[in-house]
């Protein structure tokens, strides 16, 4: 958990960033962006170095020191398994290829559209997943193929050298300990919506 | 970030459940599941009641009472506007259903696309949405429309009475205060794991 909100707070710093803001207390950011202001305080108290006392944090150093904590000042090959509706609207998605995340090359089982290539980037056959991997230096793989599959398509993944796994399908995965996996559920957004709806009738 | 984790408890369990697990304790929840501990306990601390001294929770008890609190006790409307790539990959995908949430109508600017129906679901122009809404009484607004087009979507689900918002739209939104907005950006899940292949190279 503690690693999204990382994340949550490399984007305000963004924001904060565009709108020319230069620096920023943690008690601003939390009411600027309706966030905890507590659990802002501690989790920033961490990176005092990028602080001036009485005047808060420097928006850019602190960003920039977050992007690297969240390995975002590289650049990410990843494989993409499935090409349906889910694969290519994340395909699609820009925010992506912004935080250093590069969609190189996909794989589908579906003769249809293996062979053929997306801006680009080739869809494969799930059988030249191995032999592609070795060439490609792949570290991240994605799987938008159906619950039924996504084992298989794991255990393919793990065996060309994928260290960690983006998880859509609808399953329990089995993968060893030094693979990184997280699943995606996102009813859980829903969720967070529901909750609020459900506590304005109580 | 409170809500988030209790959705993961709620999965947990529900695992622990399938498996035939009748009670467990907060340390094994978070040592099965691959949780911090000290956060289980205080976050679980609160459901004393569902807790048997000694031996834990009842799994179910606290299961239900987990989905009660975040609305999954009842079922939602939900509009989608935007049959693209992600919007039919939402459509289809079951885990909305089997959470209560049920996408009842689809709302597509795209001539081809409305007048069409999925599964019993009529796709509709834009235009009809303040009527439809009136009927259908619509809750909950997905967005997954370009990222030029979510203001004026967005401002449209706020004018039919919808409450509360879920945005896969990269844009910055601005909507009434009354109303709830929840957006997504799925490269933050890419970021829990270059996180730890970053830290895999230190
Ligand atoms: N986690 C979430 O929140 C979420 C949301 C939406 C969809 N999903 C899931 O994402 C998956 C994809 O959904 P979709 O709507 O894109 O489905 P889809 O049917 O449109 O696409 C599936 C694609 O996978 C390919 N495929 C099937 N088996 C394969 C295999 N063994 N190897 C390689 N490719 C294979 C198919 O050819 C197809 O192109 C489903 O499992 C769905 O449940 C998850
Ligand atoms: N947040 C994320 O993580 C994430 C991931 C993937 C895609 N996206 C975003 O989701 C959106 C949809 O992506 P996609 O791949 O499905 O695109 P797409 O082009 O396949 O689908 C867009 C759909 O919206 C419809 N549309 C366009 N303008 C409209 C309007 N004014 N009113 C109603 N319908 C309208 C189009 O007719 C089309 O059917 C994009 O903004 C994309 O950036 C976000």
């Amino acid at each position: 958990m503690t690693i999204r909100r990382l994340s949550v707070y490399t984007r305000c710093l963004l924001q904060l960033e565009e709108d020319g803001v230069k620096t920023i207390s943690s008690e601003e950011l939390a009411e600027r962006f309706n966030l905890n202001s507590a659990q802002v305080r501690k989790d920033l108290a961490y990176f005092g170095e990028f602080g001036v006392r009485g005047t808060g944090y420097y928006v850019s150093g602190l960003k920039a020191e977050l992007q690297k904590i969240l390995g975002l000042d590289r650049e990410w090959q990843v494989a993409l398994v499935g090409y349906g509706n889910l694969g290519s609207a994340l395909f699609h998605y820009k925010g992506f290829t912004r935080q250093g995340f590069r969609i190189t090359v996909i794989f589908d089982a579906d003769p249809q559209k293996a062979g053929r290539s997306v801006e680009g980037v080739p869809i494969l056959s799930l059988r030249e997943l191995s032999q592609e991997a070795k060439g490609r230096n792949l570290q991240i793989g994605i799987i938008a193929v159906p619950a039924e599959s996504a084992q298989a398509v794991a255990e393919r993944l793990v065996a060309a050298g994928v260290k960690a796994i983006l998880n859509f399908a609808p399953a329990r995965l089995k993968i060893p300990k030094d693979v990184r996996l997280q699943n995606v559920d996102l009813s859980i957004e829903l969720e967070t919506l529901s909750f609020y709806l459900a506590q304005a009738t109580r």
